[in-house]
């Protein structure tokens, strides 16, 4: 018919805009068009509103695969890892975490392992005092391994339920940084073989590519259960962690949505899909 | 990076005797594939392949010169006129007057490690840094430690309003005869219209002659949207990329430039204080192509 093919490309190519600049990457959208092409050009999508509905659906369903429960009943407790680069929300997100398994009867301790950056310590001490949830924290500088070993014996004693560990913030190309990560671990999985039982890698939604090759790293030396997207109420899409739960197949634990300790919702696929193509 | 890639795509280009329509057509869709992946805004990605594909039809192919080179350079030049140009002036404060920098960004860009920065930095001017971040906890502590650090007079008056905090700050870098005084300020959304209304507030009342907007480097397509509505509403002075000592391409860098017209002063290159070197157009391009 007459206009047909140069309709099929535009339609392709208003929605690949769309999704490459909510940072879904070239890549990742490449693939995703791919998989709707031939529905293009066989006019069973005839328009961008009914291509807009077919990929929505397709990333939902999608994502809703890597769906998988949390480790937060261990015996006798609970370690969660909160790993990442500087400045994404760790320290802001291990507050709401434990606001948000407080709230469900969960006895909950802090470990401060930032012994690094000036006013890191007093930031998480200061949400502890609000959440009325104990910080354990080490002298300055002290190394964040032994931070974490004390307060695994302090939870130990205590009878907490979930120990939530956070850590200094670190570029993914920091070999010696990585590997004290590394080393946190295995000092908590010394103590507790099983332990960490959840280890999240937090990313700031705004973050581009590169936030790929952050989920790679971590990866590759903690081997992640999980990841954490901030800053959701600021008017980025956090496309790119689309393309990296297929790559890592790791499950979206939490959004952040602000700046309060009550600003945390669990991943939705479909909230999320949707808000690509707004 | 994208200088091997253009040798693959302009092979076919090798015995022409100048770049065609027809010859840079593939190395122009790997220029526009490098730019995304490195991050620089969609929009702004095709009027750069645009203006690439003007420059170099009919450029003619010196001897010894491979098309492929002779591509890339053309490429790498046309970056580095849009970031500004290859010898921006060095931002300098001259030790005869007061200068006033304002702060600003988005929540963890690394504003207050970077006030920091500028106050090593600017070292011989007597800094003072001043706390005007009433909301984040320990943010003070944190600026106050910092200040510390980098040998700088500190002001604080807790959570006073941020334009009575920048008055007061003012005023005691005064009496202390501290020739640079840095305003610190809290992290914000740019579409917070509250927030980004006490930043208006604070500017009216601080009068700074630099407002700097510092900008994760490894900023997203989103880049572009928030260098636009900061520099809008506060007119922005210039720009700190941070966290350029990550590997990401920083084609942020680019998309700030392009919309806001203003110079990018300096990259954050580490978390220590010594951690600030002078924007390079060169490099930044460089890195941006991969
Ligand atoms: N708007 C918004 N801001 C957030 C969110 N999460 C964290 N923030 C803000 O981001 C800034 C950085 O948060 P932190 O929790 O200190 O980040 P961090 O990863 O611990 O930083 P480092 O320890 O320095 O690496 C703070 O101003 C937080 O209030 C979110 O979901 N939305
Ligand atoms: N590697 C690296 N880290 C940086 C750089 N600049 C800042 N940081 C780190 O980034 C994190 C955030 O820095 P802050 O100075 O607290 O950021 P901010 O903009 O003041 O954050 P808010 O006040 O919450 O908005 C900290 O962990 C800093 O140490 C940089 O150039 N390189
Ligand atoms: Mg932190
Ligand atoms: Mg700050």
């Amino acid at each position: 018919v007459f206009g047909q093919g140069a309709g099929h490309e535009e339609i392709l190519e208003e929605i690949e805009a769309i999704l490459i600049q909510a940072d879904l990457g070239v890549k990742t959208t490449q693939r995703l068009l791919d998989q709707v092409r031939p529905l293009v050009e066989t006019n069973q999508i005839r328009d961008s509103t009914a291509l807009i509905e077919k990929l929505r659906e397709l990333i939902q369903k999608q994502m809703s695969l890597h769906v998988s429960p949390l480790k937060l009943n261990e015996k006798p407790f609970s370690v969660v890892l909160i790993a990442g680069i500087n400045g994404v929300g760790k320290t802001t997100t291990t507050a709401k975490i434990g606001n948000l398994l407080q709230a469900t009867g969960k006895k909950c301790m802090f470990a401060a392992c930032d012994t690094f950056r000036a006013g890191a310590v007093e930031q998480l001490g200061i949400w502890g005092e609000r959440l009325n949830i104990p910080v354990i924290t080490g002298s300055e500088g002290q190394d964040p391994a032994s931070v974490a070993f004390e307060a695994m014996k302090k939870a130990q004693k205590e009878d907490i339920d979930v120990l939530l560990i956070d850590t200094a913030g670190r570029l993914h190309t920091q070999k010696n940084l990585m590997e004290e990560l590394g080393k946190i671990q295995r000092v908590i999985q010394k103590n507790m073989p099983a332990a960490p039982h959840e280890i999240f890698l937090v990313l700031d939604s705004i973050t581009g590519q590169n936030a790929v090759h952050q989920a790679r790293m971590f990866h590759e030396m903690l081997k992640l259960t999980g990841l954490v997207m901030t800053k959701l109420d600021g008017t980025a899409k956090g496309g790119v962690v689309f393309g990296i739960q297929e790559e890592l197949g790791l499950p979206i634990r939490f959004v952040g949505v602000g700046e309060k300790f009550t600003d945390l919702q669990p991943f939705d696929p479909q909230s999320y899909s949707q808000a690509l193509f707004e | 990076g994208l200088s091997e890639k253009l040798q693959t795509a302009v092979s076919k280009m090798s015995g022409q005797s100048s770049l065609t329509e027809e010859n840079i057509k593939d190395a122009l869709r790997d220029v526009r594939l490098a730019l995304l992946e490195a991050d620089v805004n969609f929009l702004l990605v095709k009027e750069v392949v645009e203006q690439i594909r003007q420059k170099a039809v009919g450029v003619a192919l010196e001897k010894g010169v491979q098309p492929a080179q002779k591509l890339f350079s053309l490429v790498h030049e046309q970056l580095v006129e849009l970031l500004g140009g290859e010898q921006p002036t060095p931002f300098q404060l001259s030790s005869g007057r007061q200068h006033k920098i304002l702060m600003v960004g988005l929540q963890g860009s690394g504003k207050t490690t970077t006030a920091g920065k500028l106050a090593r930095y600017f070292k011989d001017l007597k800094p003072t840094l001043v706390a005007a971040d009433i909301y984040r906890p320990a943010a003070i502590s944190q600026l106050a430690t910092v200040a510390k650090q980098a040998g700088a007079d500190f002001y604080q008056a807790g959570q006073k309003d941020p334009v009575e905090i920048a008055r007061e700050g003012l005023a005691k870098a005064k009496e202390s005869n501290s020739r640079l005084v840095i305003l610190d300020t809290a992290g914000r959304l740019q579409i917070d219209e509250d927030l980004m209304n006490e930043l208006i507030r604070v500017k009216a009342a601080f009068e700074p002659d630099h407002i700097l907007m510092v900008l994760d480097s490894m900023t997203g397509q989103e880049a572009i949207k928030v260098a636009q509505a900061f520099d809008e509403k506060l007119n922005i002075t210039g720009v700190i990329l941070s966290k350029a000592d990550g590997d990401a391409r920083g084609g942020a860098a680019l998309s700030v430039s392009k919309v806001t017209k203003k110079p990018i002063l300096f990259l954050g290159i580490g978390e220590k204080l010594d951690g600030l070197e002078l924007f390079s157009a060169q490099r930044v391009a460089s890195r941006i192509l991969g």
